[in-house]
């Protein structure tokens, strides 16, 4: 199972590289193993350089640089080893208008193996979705679902709800 | 294998029986803030088998039934329902479709069930064994949680890596 | 001096619950202390009820539920005792478009006796600022400021920057 | 008593002296994920005294230094003032205006300046003792912290109600 572990990790790492170049559009992260030798123990350390910035700890990263970095990282987990879903809960937050068009393209492109349930407060993101459902809260505490709007070839037509920036 | 309907009967502020049909693809749950969006979130995760009331913002797992409002009373039961699609066969049954059920009562007794036959917690455990489904903590990521995984120390990272080996 | 936590105390309290309904348009907040006969150690509680709906824990509230009500308990310290400036980063971000469109009054109203500085991604928000400093990295990993927008008497009329939503 | 001008130089991603004007009422300010927004409110914490490295983000007080980029060296210093109207004379100097000067080297050691004549960091606190600046921690929200007053401990809440007595 070490071998099993270093395995992972280096397809983890190899395509986590990738997936951060991609959505920084340049740049370089990578993971490092405090302990080579403990591998079965080793925390690992997460390094990332967005293109043009000299290399610091992640800790100095901007919040949407954080999040970019964590959803390259979580993607590139995914893609090594593919769950049949994916929840994610409001995680374009911090992100500017930009990035979130990368985080929804890259959530399009791995839709095609993982389903994606995603709860947003963003018209981008919602314009890339298949499916909508809202909820509301008509009688005061009571939610309900309601006008799940549904276009299989092509976009999402139908304008936002009033609720949605 | 993909989700294909969530049910919601009695769950956080979800009072009446309450259906969310998923499809291969993207779905986005939108809403103001408030309206329950999370608590779809966390209906996923308990029916599941979530065991920790902390895990869905509560103090005991009893904080999930719907505890009334200015015009209603609390009810004594709550309940969730999931539909699997498994036309693939990756769920070890032979069914095309697998429903699990949870319910909880005032008590704090759960009850689960398998296509409306009662079980235990373990068998849906055993069943979702190979599929990654409510094992793998990178197919859900919380709101506000995206850049735990950044935030976290080098050792406590290292589980989703061994979930994914 | 015991006396003196004691009123002020009581004069937020008085606020919170005040900012709280405005902000919620309805609903009751308030801050108890934990142990009355303690009032110099005390740890201070919070309970905080939206319209309609019952009185939980405020761990149940929702992500936007719990920003509007941490932003009335702190303008409400702000009310009792101004200090000359105010800082926000980002705190509208977990907010939709009718929260952060009360967010925005509240700080208006506040920028009377308060000079506010407002990191900001949202449109609104921005809408309601005198200035607008925008900063930008032309060249990458170097921060330069431009684009003063600066309408004393009436709203900024210059389009947002396509950095932002 | 408000701020009027905020000048970086050499202060993490502001390479090139840059100045931001402020008036009394609302400021925006906006740009992209990672052009340096936070940065701004970190030179305001900083050049009020904050001795807290990881306050900053950074693990020593050196990381506020500009640190190169591809194209560019890193600093020997940095440097940042701060500029208040004192037209109230809140501050307890003869001065309409008050210049407050911090200045850092690689070295890790800090000068401070009070209208370009240097002091200790002692000169700067006693200074605004009384108008609550650099004191008041509810004068600062950081980003993703607004609700930390909700998460935090009931004895931890405190301070905020101690400060404002
Ligand atoms: N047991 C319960 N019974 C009734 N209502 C509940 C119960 N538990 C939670 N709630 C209500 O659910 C609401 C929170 O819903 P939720 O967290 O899903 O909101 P949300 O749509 O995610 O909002 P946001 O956009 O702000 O994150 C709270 O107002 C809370 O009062
Ligand atoms: N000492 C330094 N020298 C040069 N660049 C630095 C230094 N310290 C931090 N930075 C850079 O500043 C950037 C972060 O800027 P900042 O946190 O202000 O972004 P932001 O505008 O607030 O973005 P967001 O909207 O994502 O929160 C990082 O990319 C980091 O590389
Ligand atoms: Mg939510
Ligand atoms: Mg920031």
């Amino acid at each position: 199972t070490r071998s099993m572990f270093v395995e992972t990790f280096r397809k983890v790492n190899e395509q986590f590289g990738r997936l951060f170049r991609s959505l920084f559009d340049g740049g370089k992260a990578e993971l490092i193993l405090v302990d080579e030798r403990d591998v079965l123990e080793s925390g690992i350390e997460i390094i990332a350089r967005p293109p043009g910035k000299k290399l610091q700890s992640i800790s100095l990263l901007s919040g949407g640089e954080k999040a970019m970095t964590a959803i390259a990282l979580l993607f590139a987990i995914r893609g090594v080893k593919p769950s049949p879903f994916c929840v994610l809960d409001e995680i374009d937050a911090p992100l500017d208008d930009s990035n979130i068009g990368r985080f929804a393209r890259l959530v399009r492109e791995s839709s095609r193996n993982s389903q994606f349930i995603i709860v947003t407060h963003n018209r981008t993101t919602i314009a890339t979705s298949d499916i909508v459902h809202g909820v509301t809260m008509e009688e005061r505490g009571i939610s309900k679902q309601i006008s799940v709007r549904f276009e299989k070839e092509g976009r999402l037509s139908a304008k936002p709800e009033p609720a949605l920036r | 294998m993909h989700l294909k309907k969530l049910e919601l009967f009695g769950f956080k502020s979800f009072l009446d029986r309450t259906g969310f049909n998923f499809e291969p693809g993207v779905t986005a749950i939108v809403g103001p803030n408030g309206c329950g969006k999370t608590n779809v979130v966390d209906a996923i995760k308990w029916v599941l088998g979530e065991q920790s009331a902390l895990a869905l913002r509560g103090s005991h797992m009893g904080d999930v039934i719907f505890n009334g409002t200015d015009g209603r009373k609390p009810l004594g039961m709550a309940e969730v329902s999931l539909v699997l699609d498994n036309e693939d066969g990756s769920v070890p049954l032979d069914y095309s479709e697998v429903m699990i059920t949870r319910r909880i009562f005032r008590s704090g007794e759960s009850e689960y069930f398998i296509n409306k036959t009662p079980c235990r917690l373990k068998d849906i455990n055993e069943l979702f064994m190979d599929t990654g489904i409510g094992t793998r903590s990178y197919s859900l990521i919380e709101q506000g949680k995206v850049d735990l995984i950044l935030s976290s120390r080098p050792e406590d990272r290292r589980f989703l890596f061994e979930e994914a080996a």
